[in-house]
């Protein structure tokens, strides 16, 4: 205002003197338990817990930079290490080689 | 092949559903393809039972020493398939209900048998020949590399680098064509996968990941299977 005469590209829209809210790590773990409905039989097992979780979120940042089209983030995973994840959620045995004995799918037409 | 295909809406798959804390999820993979198979075979959807794998299939990979179906601690879709084309079929989840648990016995009703396997077979790595297997056959059973899973929100999955070493079963529904990348500034064709993680998980239980360059070995151990009509 006042200021006709000057070359204004860029109109402030936001409070300038806010600080920007991020959440701290104690914030994120909250809200995941809260969502998740997580709780822990004792407070030894809480902190190992929250130091797990903390190692996840910066897991799922590294996450985030390699894989940039898809979103990381919290899960209802992030509080288990990934061998506990390995051993609990995964389960396919001698899978990463095809079985010599299996049939071969006929090659279908894929053309028009 | 349509440039877009997802058997959700021709109602070939079951809703999304929860192993719980077990290493089942070769069952899930296994019992959703039978469904969308039997689908196909007869017009009609049935939720069919992972709990009467878990419990009764202990099948072993003849190739493979040590490799057998073995409940909570894992197991490979294929042996799945192979055990029931020899057992006669699957019960519907209703009749054998899943519990999450190993080591009970086997309470197999076989008079309650409602899909059974005619004949399996593994497509070759080969996107065209998976998409056009999927088209034809009906939902894959599909190995994978779950270690971008366990941070997965939405979006499609396209990470620089991941390890092609399989340990997850899960269920290959569809494909898109249009699953923007903004890092390389270009749509991305993407595979629609249903995992057994329950809803809360993911895009309402699903995965999408890109195709093109057998990103996470999702092309590597691919298996269709059909269903008999009785």
């Amino acid at each position: 205002d006042g200021n006709e005469g000057d070359d204004l590209v860029i109109k402030q829209v936001v409070d300038g003197g806010a600080e920007p809210n991020v959440l701290s790590s104690e914030d994120h773990f909250s809200l995941f338990k809260k969502k998740f409905g997580k709780v822990y039989a004792s407070r030894e097992e809480h902190d190992y817990r929250f130091s797990v979780f903390k190692s996840n979120l910066r897991r799922a940042r590294r996450h985030q930079k390699l894989d940039p089209s898809a979103r990381h983030g919290v899960t209802q995973f992030s509080d288990l290490t990934r061998s506990e994840f390995k051993r609990k959620h995964l389960g396919v045995k001698g899978g990463f080689k095809l079985p010599k004995d299996a049939n071969k799918a006929p090659i279908l037409p894929t053309e028009n | 092949l349509p440039e877009e295909f997802d058997w959700r809406e021709r109602g070939a798959v079951t809703p999304v559903k929860n192993q719980g804390s077990c290493g089942s999820c070769w069952s899930f993979s296994a019992t959703g393809a039978l469904e969308g198979a039997n689908f196909l075979a007869t017009g009609k959807l049935v939720s069919l039972s992972e709990q009467q794998l878990v419990d009764c299939d202990h099948e072993c990979d003849p190739e493979e020493a040590g490799s057998c179906d073995s409940g909570c601690n894992g197991g490979l879709m294929n042996s799945a398939f192979e055990y029931t084309l020899k057992t006669g079929g699957l019960m519907r989840e209703e009749d054998y209900p899943y519990t999450g648990k190993d080591g009970a016995t086997c309470k197999l009703d076989k008079s309650k048998i409602v899909a059974s396997v005619s004949n399996f077979s593994v497509i070759s790595i080969d996107e065209e020949q998976i998409a056009a297997n999927l088209v034809k056959n009906g939902p894959l059973a599909v190995a994978i590399n779950a270690a971008y899973m366990q941070t997965y929100i939405g979006g499609v999955s396209c990470p620089y680098i991941c390890m092609r070493r399989l340990n997850h079963g899960v269920l290959l529904v569809g494909y898109g064509s249009a699953g923007y990348a903004p890092a390389r500034f270009k749509e991305k064709p993407y595979w629609i996968i249903k995992n057994s993680w329950g809803e809360t998980w993911g895009e309402d239980g699903f995965y999408k990941i890109c195709r093109g360059r057998n990103v996470c070995g999702v092309d590597s151990l691919v298996s269709t299977v059909t269903a008999t009509v009785s």
